[in-house]
């Protein structure tokens, strides 16, 4: 999975990669304050290219405790559960679906919005591609904003954003690639060498996507991110974090 | 037909006979759930007599006959679709002479018998061929399509061709073993993602019951079953000819919880098979039900009884009290069903108003009777009045009449206004699997208060589309007509209500693009949406009218249903076949018939086969091809076969 995060006060993309295995289960958002989590979990492509195995996300749950209520989005549908009921939809059709504080609107084919109590948003998008490619899979893309309102206690790979940090990039200069500038960033004590680089948000275009640039910090984030990446992976689709 | 030389003898001793049946054909098409069937026969009178041949055809009683041919020795008898009166003035006109047609329904099967009979010179060739239309309803979870097969003796072309189309695809199909195990191996389907063609045309060999015996084992049922792939809880929208369909059958949801308070029949009637079977579809019932439903019973003869005199929830416990009482019944006495769905109501406005109800569970009145009234408000119209007043909008009554002693119109008429259904049960061996298939149809309720609408002037003559309940293996449909519009994409939403969650889905279709597919199908039925859309508004408009408060209004649905009728040409309750020669100097006469009185034409023992559909034989039945010798009037003795007075012995058919 590829990270992007977007600090509105610095008016900067900082972007990074998680490189863990099939089956883990990433914490992106965990808020003991309200009770929120959302859990993605990894799948693989169906074979190594060029030797290396991807990994992407193939279900991403949003789970909201007071209520009691989960909503999980896999490549092949949605499924809603209030411990009692569970009921699941295709993305075969345009849907909206309210449950106490929990709203699910579904776009056909496209993405699926979990709004929680009208102040936290979650859009899930779903990435199909050929079934009969020999190595792609669908996969899923999230997309948080920066307007979601949490309780301090909220962390995550990119709930922890939501108190943006600041930020200070110099010494650009011209990299090993000439067409990838490098610079030094300074963030939370820690001193990065990062590389500008060019990613994707693909809300408007689900196969082309829009670029994005931004300085990318390398080893899935370390210096970026609180702790190391590891300390992010939870047993379950439901689990919360417990802080690093 | 090419025949074997072992047939071509078999088909000389057949033709023998005084009657050969040349070809019997069947052909059904499925276009998206709506079947037109097409009956021909061609038979031959090789007798040395005059006789009167008939053309007996089982059809379900769903079905709407569109038409029928009829060829005599090169004279063409067409039908049309007329207005009763008009068709029988026509007929009052120029009956035609030795030939007769009707449709006769028994109280047996849900089916009616069309009849047409002729009284020919020898060596006559006759070919008939009758029409008729259906909508197969899901149920359980797939559709059923039925043909009844007679054709009364060996034939040697006997072909039956059943094609299905299915624009979203087929999920399975298969032909269960209703007609025989003899004909098990010779039912041969062949499927596509989205085309099944389901074939049966067994030699004259394979139709004969043993090896040397000269008459036909083909008398039974063939069925086929199928369902469709569904890739959306949102529906199927489909629009073909200027016309919508939309189907909607989600699955994969919790089911509601249910109330459910069972009213049961014990009265002196019920003594016997008929209690016997409802105390064991009752344990199969009561076993069904959850922690989180709530129940109760209520039985009743010229008193009425509570198990429980309020709901209590489905535990083992109590749900094992219940089994044991329901055993303990001993039917007696006289019949109160007023009092007793008075206090089923009562029961549940109880439990309601005490919040013992969840406000999104499904709340229903099981009503199981065999009679009419005797103790208590006897007038049926009365009772009617009584529950509609106190019944809930949130409460559903279901009726079962067991038997052809209640007046089955009655508790229809009771469970359309109170948003349920009504059922007959044949009081027959397998009465108890009758009530539980039925019971499954509504014991898992997953959605209320579902409505599919459209965007404002995209559509018009919509049919019902609010719906109380949706239950699991069933599917809503609705259906219109498209308004001219610039966008070639037709929108419909579908709003509902699940255990705790509300939906809205969105559901697209091109206006263009199934009827391009349906062009290059050639075993399709093309017309389907637009008869379709005109089969389920007559029927609707056919029970509204039952339900007409003042005789305006019931005039008006009259109207309606009868120019509906007329232009799509459907034999209803209001509107009749008119055949006619060419030159218009000879008709008959087929005229839709109403139920026979309750309390007569008991119908007989079925015949046998485990599914309990096997044909039964009603009062007076003769085979298909009846063969009745009549002596010549001797004053057209040397005359030859211009004009044959009617035969001695006649069968009788509606409007002689």
């Amino acid at each position: 999975p590829h990270f992007i995060i977007h600090l509105p006060t610095s008016n900067m993309d900082v972007c990074f990669n998680i490189d863990s295995k099939p089956g883990d289960i990433l914490n992106l958002v965990s808020d003991a304050g309200t009770g929120l989590v959302v859990n993605g979990r990894l799948i693989s492509s169906k074979q190594p290219h060029k030797g290396k195995l991807s990994t992407y996300f193939g279900a991403i749950s949003v789970y909201y405790e007071p209520d009691g209520i989960s909503v999980t989005v896999h490549t092949g549908g949605i499924a809603m559960s209030d411990g009692a009921n569970s009921h699941s939809f295709t993305w075969g059709a345009t849907a909206e679906v309210t449950q106490d504080g929990v709203r699910i609107s579904i776009v056909k084919n496209s993405h699926v919005t979990v709004t929680v109590n009208n102040h936290t948003q979650v859009m899930v998008l779903l990435h199909r591609v050929w079934k009969k490619h020999p190595v792609n899979v669908d996969f899923l893309g999230i997309y948080i904003p920066s307007s979601n309102q949490y309780s301090p206690l909220v962390h995550g790979l990119i709930g922890q954003f939501s108190r943006e940090p600041e930020v200070s990039v110099h010494d650009v200069r011209p990299g090993v690639d000439p067409m990838k500038n490098e610079a030094t960033m300074e963030v939370k004590g820690n001193r990065l060498q990062v590389t500008r680089g060019l990613q994707k948000d693909y809300r408007s275009d689900a196969k082309r996507g829009s670029a994005v640039s931004c300085w990318f910090v390398h080893n899935s984030g370390k210096g970026f991110i609180d702790g190391h990446y590891s300390q992010y992976i939870v047993p379950s689709l439901h689990s919360f974090l417990h802080a690093p | 037909a090419i025949l074997t030389s072992e047939e071509q003898e078999d088909f000389e001793a057949i033709r023998g006979e005084d009657i050969t049946v040349k070809r019997y054909q069947v052909e059904s098409r499925i276009t998206s759930r709506f079947a037109h069937t097409t009956v021909r026969s061609s038979v031959v009178n090789s007798g040395s007599k005059a006789q009167s041949i008939g053309f007996n055809v089982q059809i379900p009683k769903r079905a709407f006959i569109s038409n029928f041919t009829m060829n005599v020795n090169g004279i063409t008898f067409m039908g049309s679709v007329k207005e009763k009166t008009v068709a029988r003035n026509l007929y009052a006109q120029a009956r035609a002479r030795g030939k007769a047609a009707g449709i006769v329904r028994a109280n047996s099967q849900d089916l009616e018998t069309f009849k047409t009979e002729v009284h020919v010179p020898p060596g006559s060739n006759i070919e008939f061929e009758l029409h008729y239309q259906e909508m197969m309803h899901r149920k359980l979870g797939f559709y059923e399509h039925t043909l009844f097969l007679q054709p009364g003796r060996l034939v040697p072309n006997f072909q039956v061709d059943v094609y299905i189309y299915e624009p979203k695809g087929i999920a399975n199909v298969h032909t269960p073993n209703t007609l025989g195990d003899q004909f098990a191996e010779l039912i041969h389907v062949t499927s596509t993602k989205d085309k099944a063609h389901v074939v049966f045309k067994p030699t004259l060999q394979q139709q004969k019951k043993c090896e040397n015996c000269t008459n036909t084992a083909i008398d039974g049922v063939f069925t086929i079953k199928y369902d469709v792939n569904r890739d959306s809880n949102a529906g199927e929208l489909q629009v073909s000819d200027g016309h919508f369909v939309q189907f909607f059958a989600p699955s994969n949801l919790s089911p509601l919880p249910k109330n459910i308070v069972f009213v049961i029949d014990v009265s002196g009637s019920m003594w016997g098979v008929k209690m016997k079977q409802t105390v064991e579809a009752m344990q199969a019932i009561l076993d069904d039900l959850s922690i989180d439903d709530h129940f109760s019973i209520i039985d009743f003869n010229h008193n009425v009884r509570c198990w429980s005199e309020d709901l209590v929830p489905g535990s083992s416990l109590q749900v094992a009290d219940a089994k044991k009482y329901i055993q303990s019944i001993k039917p007696n006495g006289g019949t109160n069903i007023n009092e007793a769905l008075m206090r089923a109501v009562q029961m549940l406005v109880k439990a309601s108003n005490q919040g013992l109800i969840d406000p999104r569970s499904v709340s229903m009145i099981i009503l199981v009777s065999d009679g009419d009234p005797t103790v208590g408000e006897i007038k049926l119209s009365t009772i009617q009045k009584n529950v509609k007043r106190v019944m809930r909008e949130e409460f559903s009554l279901f009726s079962l009449g067991i038997g052809f002693d209640v007046d089955y119109d009655f508790l229809e008429r009771i469970a359309m206004e109170n948003r349920g259904i009504a059922q007959r049960i044949y009081a027959n061996h397998d009465a108890a699997e009758q009530l539980r298939t039925f019971y499954s149809q509504v014991s898992a309720p997953l959605l209320r208060r579902i409505t599919i609408q459209f965007p404002e002037d995209s559509v018009s003559d919509v049919t019902q589309n609010r719906f109380d309940k949706y239950f699991s293996g069933s599917e809503l449909v609705v259906a219109g007509k498209v308004l001219p519009s610039d966008s070639d994409t037709l929108t419909s939403f579908t709003t509902a209500s699940a255990a705790l969650l509300d939906i809205t889905m969105e559901t697209e279709a091109d206006t263009t693009e199934l009827d391009q597919e349906l062009a290059k199908q050639q075993h399709s039925f093309t017309g389907f949406a637009r008869q379709m859309w005109a089969y389920l508004t007559i029927k609707q408009l056919i029970s509204e009218r039952a339900l007409a408060p003042t005789a305006v209004k019931k005039r008006k649905i009259t109207q309606r249903i009868m120019a509906l009728a007329v232009e799509h040409q459907f034999v209803t309750p209001l509107t009749a076949l008119l055949v006619e020669s060419e030159d218009a100097r000879e008709r008959l006469l087929a005229d839709s018939p109403k139920d026979p009185k309750h309390g007569c034409c008991s119908g007989g023992p079925p015949g046998g086969g485990s599914s309990g559909l096997a044909p039964v034989q009603v009062v007076y039945q003769p085979p298909p091809w009846v063969q009745m010798t009549t002596p010549a009037p001797p004053s057209q003795a040397e005359k030859g076969p211009e004009e044959w007075a009617l035969p001695q012995r006649v069968n009788l058919v509606d409007n002689d």
